[in-house]
């Protein structure tokens, strides 16, 4: 028996909002830690890896390992059927073919049950090495979305540039050249609106902006992201998602040949 | 221009 419960149906909402834009469909891997996620995009330039902890839940409940096949549009055409403040419960028989959506108005006076059916995914699984990264940026996740839509407009291609005195983001193409400058916060008053740099080396690397755009689908998730960055390996960008887990996206770099 | 890298070959099969 799998069932897992969660107060407030945005939660499950954002989520799916910050993957099904990579993802048509994905595994959700359940043991008795929580929820995990890993799956590449379609085109294998980068990875999706989900983390929901057991403790997070109001109620969870694993029996058995279960690896759910899911149909994210499926899946998203159900939570759209939620209301926001509705708790949304998660159940599956142990072997079963299908998963079960139940969500109850605040007044429990409303109670829906959606069915979907379960999927056989064929899915690989990477090997995520631990890495020392040279640059850490943490940023206030809606000004990395602004930047990202902005540049996104003058070419396909950002490039990142971190030293320790600040990041700078730059696109090019057609239209002319576009440089966006973040200086690393002096002073905290708003942790949340903090640019904090760790930095170990300089670091300057190139990424497809439209994969950067879909991992932005995640900035409702949480007030700060992560970019952790080293030369010609992938790019991680990071949103925590408060009390239960993180989103984490894997973007391989644009290298010269 | 640069080349897209596939993420697949940074990290191990499991």
């Amino acid at each position: 028996m799998f069932e897992a419960r969660l107060s407030s149906a945005t939660t499950l909402k954002k989520v799916l909002d910050a993957i099904k834009d990579l993802l048509n469909e994905a595994t959700f891997d359940c043991n008795d830690s929580g929820i995990q996620l890993q799956a590449m995009d379609n085109s294998h330039v980068s990875l999706v890896s989900l983390t929901l902890r057991a403790d997070g839940f109001d109620k969870y409940r694993c029996d058995r390992n279960l690896s759910m096949g899911m149909n994210l549009g499926s899946m998203a055409k159900i939570m759209k059927c939620a209301n926001n403040d509705d708790t949304v419960t998660m159940k599956a028989q142990d072997n079963a073919d299908t998963v079960v959506f139940m969500f109850e108005s605040q007044n429990q006076e409303k109670v829906s049950d959606y069915e979907m059916k379960l999927m056989n995914l064929d899915q690989e699984h990477l090997g995520i090495p631990e890495t020392d990264y040279a640059c850490i940026v943490r940023m206030p996740a809606m000004e990395f979305a602004r930047i990202c839509r902005d540049l996104s407009q003058f070419g396909e291609s950002l490039v990142i540039c971190c030293t320790k005195e600040g990041v700078k983001f730059s696109a090019s193409g057609d239209v002319g050249s576009a440089n966006i400058k973040l200086a690393q916060t002096t002073s905290v008053d708003k942790e949340e609106e903090a640019v904090i740099i760790e930095m170990q080396e300089p670091v300057t690397l190139t990424f497809a902006c439209r994969y950067l755009n879909s991992f932005t689908k995640a900035t409702p998730l949480t007030n700060q992201v992560q970019l952790s960055m080293s030369m010609d390996v992938p790019l991680v960008v990071e949103y925590r998602i408060q009390d239960i887990g993180h989103v984490r996206y894997y973007l391989a770099p644009k290298i010269e040949d | 221009e640069n080349s897209q890298k596939n993420i697949r070959t940074f990290f191990l099969s499991k």
